[in-house]
């Protein structure tokens, strides 16, 4: 007997050990989040200012080859998986992120050729009725980052954490004729003032994040019509709620497409900002757009096309009419 | 990936949600 109760001491002293270590490590962890949410309320915008990172730390970031990886992430998921493995696989991949299958087009995970058609599956009609008594909906699935009125032509990518509105959206393609040799400097109130046609007007801007067990399309939020494309190659830092808490200017380093044009109250715009997973990026009204492409890029060098121009059936001579809730674009696995 | 609208509205326009909500395709954003 004795060795018996020998035995179950030394059991007693060694396997609570790991639990008590890894539970330690947890309340540790969660103080930490605690803390600093309390500070974040306490301290408010300085808070802020410490939890972003400094600029050698967002440079070394962006020293990771992400556009690298992320084709390469692509060119993985492009390959057809085997049809014992598809479900197993799919269905490990939607319970990590959520997935709502009964909500997809195609419900059976053998249909799916690769990680590629299952990230881009398409819903059922009816799952996602459009408020018809409203002019303004949600383009697609995700969490609000921020939202609001666009204040001294700053953006902010989660509250507190603003950039540049003119950086985001590029300088206006309209340039005026006292433009001395084609150079126009223009500053950053009279650019916010330059969107607003319209009296009694203000601009306004909504961010909403895509996590990847969300549906990847995107629709038209409202009625309007689109002049103009703008592709901005660059990086393909995650973009999410984390990350953009920790860098400024996240999306302005980040290769985005941007359609502009115009609504019944006047300026609108619609950005789609690529990540690492999701490296690129397409319009159903624009053929020719590539995204993600190899090779080096200058920052600062965008790719305009305007939309007025097309001639197909859909495209009047005013730009591509976008209807409330219509499919518009996707984002795509690397 | 992200989706970021930029727009002119009126000036009482308000967004209908918080910051962090979960918003759904089709959902309106605000009321004008």
């Amino acid at each position: 007997p004795s060795s018996g109760v020998a035995g179950y001491w030394r059991s007693l002293k060694w396997v609570p050990i790991p639990f008590s270590v890894g539970f330690a490590y947890i309340c540790y962890q969660q103080y930490g989040h605690i803390k600093k949410r309390e500070n974040r309320h306490i301290r408010g915008s300085q808070s802020i200012e410490d939890s972003l990172a400094k600029e050698w730390q967002v440079n070394l970031y962006r020293i990771v080859p992400f556009r690298s990886l992320s084709r390469l992430w692509g060119q993985v998921n492009s390959v057809e998986v085997p049809l014992f493995l598809r479900a197993p696989m799919y269905g490990l991949y939607a319970r990590l992120f959520n997935c709502n299958l009964g909500e997809a087009l195609v419900e059976d995970f053998k249909q799916y050729k690769n990680l590629q058609e299952f990230f881009m599956r398409e819903l059922k009609p009816d799952v996602r009725p459009v408020d018809a008594h409203h002019t303004l909906v949600s383009p697609c699935d995700g969490r609000v980052l921020h939202f609001g009125k666009v204040e001294k032509s700053k953006l902010e990518q989660v509250k507190g954490v603003t950039y540049s509105l003119k950086e985001f959206l590029g300088p206006r393609s309209t340039i005026p004729a006292d433009a001395v040799d084609g150079k126009y400097e223009v500053s950053d109130e009279d650019y916010h003032s330059s969107l607003c046609q319209k009296e009694g007007t203000s601009l306004y801007h909504c961010v909403i994040y895509l996590a990847p067990g969300d549906y990847h399309r995107f629709h038209s939020p409202t009625n309007w019509t689109a002049h103009h494309r703008r592709h901005f190659p660059g990086e393909l830092l995650s973009v999410n709620p984390g990350i953009a808490r920790w860098v400024r200017g996240l999306f302005n380093y980040n290769e985005r497409v941007c359609i502009t044009g115009e609504w019944q109250y006047g300026f609108f715009s619609l950005t789609a900002v690529g990540a690492t997973n999701v490296g690129s990026i397409a319009f159903y009204c624009d053929q020719e757009l590539c995204t993600n492409l190899t090779g080096k890029y200058k920052p600062g060098i965008y790719f305009d096309k305007s939309l007025k121009s097309c001639h197909k059936e859909s495209i009047d001579h005013d730009g591509v009419v976008m209807t409330k809730g219509t499919g518009i674009g996707t984002f795509n696995l690397g | 990936s992200t989706i970021v609208l930029v727009f002119e509205a009126p000036k009482d326009f308000e967004f209908v949600f918080n910051s962090g909500d979960k918003i759904r395709l089709g959902e309106r954003l605000g009321s004008l």
